[in-house]
């Protein structure tokens, strides 16, 4: 979409709207055209070509290069927790991740319904783990999440399952004693499995805008949030914001959700994510 | 009444004395900065600060007020304005129930919403609404409104999303969820309801085979209302999706959700610039009590921050 191959400070310009509208934000954006102004005047970048390159370069780098893999405990049970605000794709990313643990026949897996609060929530990961052939532990309505957390770590260790995954309700970060109990179910782990746990996945929706910084920066204050799912990405947003969630707090994008069923979710690739902001 | 966010920041660039379009420009582009970190979309933010600088330079003769205070307030006015007005008014049907249509992307608070908006509806209105749950998709999507229905007392409309699967074949996909609906109407109907609201599963908008469902529940309903349900943490993304939901289905209002976190919000004035609709409420909490009738003015502070 730049017109011909020519160059000049109007055309580096015309970046910062892609930029913006890929949700990388203000502060970023204009690092990232300040640079490649810089570039320009030293003479480093001649063409259109050169400067989209050092853009995608650039962005690449703020990723963090390799993506990361679902992380395995020393010995098993890993306990995965999966987190983040009301609505972001939790559920469905803990039956993506069965999904991805499962399929080969290699891992077993154990599931934890630890939302107790929101309707059918338990009855919804309930189905998931039917129709992927795994179990899992559930509490009564209303029960204190992290009892059911609890309970399934020591289920995960006695009965030998590879894969502790614990599905949480939604929660606001602004909510303080809906993060006091993220930080119980994490804590109350630890007396089975020291550990654990041992990944922490922040669900963010694509389509969030500059809150999701807040979301992770609150959600990183109660535990030790070790990667992000970034899902509905199949949609038109382009999840810009895990640029900056990188750079400043160093949370990397290990998965990409796209789509509703558990085979839509992919190990994170920068490259071509990259490709993605910048179309 | 603003807070010291933007007006600070103004207050601090422009000089004191007069109104010039120079300092004008410079108020501008903190306005244009605070627009962008609140999620409001880039061309809206184009189009809003043309309109503020026009009311501004409008201004160029008043004297003896602190300039930089005077361009927030042509912006903060020009907001509420845009955002504006406060229109709860839900469409009535003459004879037969009021039909309410809940559409949006995935995760945005619609089977929360439909709750809330029946207890609305009973406690503010005296209204007697049934629920559908015609999203077929999503696991437990129909247990999930019957909860709700139970926790507020009425009635819920549910078809097995299983039942009649060997005709599912005969019909194209996406006349189950309108047979559900029109199911639901009629049940609504014989049950002497006035009011139902259809509960619809999350899409994207770009996923045709979903947007068509969706128009053949309009064509064969006609429901005297669609709200459209949009997460208030939206960012750019927000006039894409709110301007493809209204162009396919002529949504007659919007219902933002999540406005008890601390997002700036700037998704409100996005969707409203561009597709005209107003938001009719706002969501602020889980429960079934948290929905408030929308108010430009607050919604205005929040997005200046
Ligand atoms: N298109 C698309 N939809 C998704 C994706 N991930 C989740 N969804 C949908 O988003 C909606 C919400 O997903 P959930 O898994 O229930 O989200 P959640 O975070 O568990 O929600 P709460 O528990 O209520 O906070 C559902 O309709 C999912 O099918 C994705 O990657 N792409
Ligand atoms: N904090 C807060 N949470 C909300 C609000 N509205 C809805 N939620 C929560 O957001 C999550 C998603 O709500 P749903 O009603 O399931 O969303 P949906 O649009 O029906 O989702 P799909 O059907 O999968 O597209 C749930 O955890 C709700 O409790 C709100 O105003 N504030
Ligand atoms: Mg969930
Ligand atoms: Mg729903």
């Amino acid at each position: 979409r730049l017109l011909g191959g020519g160059l000049d400070e109007d055309i580096i310009d015309s970046l910062e709207e892609i930029l913006l509208r890929a949700d990388i934000g203000v502060t970023a954006t204009q690092r990232l055209i300040g640079g490649l102004k810089e570039g320009y005047r030293a003479g480093n970048l001649k063409d259109q070509a050169q400067v989209l390159e050092f853009l995608k370069t650039g962005l690449k780098e703020k990723l963090g290069g390799e993506a990361p893999k679902l992380r395995e405990a020393p010995k098993p049970p890993t306990v995965v927790i999966v987190a983040g605000v009301n609505g972001s794709g939790k559920t469905t990313s803990v039956a993506k991740l069965t999904h991805l643990l499962t399929r080969g026949g290699e891992k077993k897996v154990l599931l934890a319904a630890c939302d107790t609060f929101r309707a059918a929530a338990v009855e919804q990961l309930a189905t998931w783990a039917g129709r992927l052939g795994v179990d899992i532990v559930r509490g009564q309505t209303g029960a204190d999440p992290a009892a059911v957390a609890h309970d399934a770590c020591e289920k995960a260790l006695k009965q030998g399952y590879d894969y502790l995954v614990i599905d949480t309700a939604g929660r606001l970060h602004t909510d303080k004693n809906l993060m006091r109990e993220l930080e119980k179910i994490a804590r109350v782990g630890k007396k089975h499995i020291p550990d654990s746990p041992h990944e922490v996945l922040l669900v963010l929706d694509a389509t969030t805008g500059q809150n999701a910084v807040r979301q992770a920066k609150e959600f990183l204050e109660v535990l030790p949030v070790s990667g992000i799912i970034l899902a509905k990405l199949d949609g038109t947003a382009k999840g810009g914001i895990v640029v900056v969630i990188r750079e400043e707090l160093g949370i990397p994008v290990k998965f990409v959700g796209l789509g509703e069923q558990p085979t839509d979710m992919q190990p994170f690739d920068a490259g071509v994510f990259v490709d993605g902001l910048l179309s | 009444q603003l807070t010291d966010g933007l007006s600070g920041a103004i207050s601090r660039l422009v000089s004191r004395g007069k109104l010039t379009e120079a300092n004008i420009d410079e108020g501008l582009r903190e306005v244009r900065k605070a627009l962008l970190e609140a999620d409001v979309a880039l061309p809206v933010i184009k189009d809003f600060i043309d309109k503020v600088k026009a009311k501004a330079v409008g201004q160029l003769q008043i004297e003896g007020v602190d300039p930089g205070q005077q361009i927030v307030k042509v912006v903060n006015d020009e907001l509420v304005a845009l955002m504006g007005p406060i229109d709860t008014r839900i469409r009535e049907q003459g004879n037969g129930p009021t039909i309410i249509m809940m559409v949006g992307l995935q995760g945005a608070g619609k089977t929360t919403s439909c709750g809330k908006l029946a207890k609305y509806l009973v406690e503010k209105k005296r209204r007697k609404p049934v629920l559908v749950a015609a999203d077929l998709q999503r696991p437990a999507a129909i247990d999930q409104l019957k909860v709700l229905g139970e926790q507020l007392g009425l009635p819920v409309y549910s078809e097995d999303p299983n039942a009649s699967k060997g005709l599912t074949g005969i019909f194209k996909r996406g006349s189950r969820a309108a047979e559900v609906c029109k199911n639901g109407v009629k049940f609504a109907t014989q049950a002497g309801c006035d009011t139902v609201i259809l509960d619809t599963a999350g899409r994207l908008h770009i996923d045709d085979d979903l947007m068509k469902e969706l128009r053949d529940v309009k064509e064969r309903l006609e429901p005297q209302n669609i709200f459209l349900v949009v997460d208030a943490m939206t960012g750019q993304d927000a006039v894409k999706s709110a301007k493809e939901f209204n162009d396919q289905l002529a949504v007659d209002g919007v219902i933002l959700t999540k406005l008890d976190g601390d997002a700036r919000g700037g998704a409100a004035l996005s969707i409203k610039a561009v597709t005209g609709k107003t938001i009719k409420f706002i969501g602020t909490g889980e429960k079934l009590d948290r929905l408030e009738e929308f108010h430009p003015d607050r919604m205005a502070s929040r997005v200046l921050g």
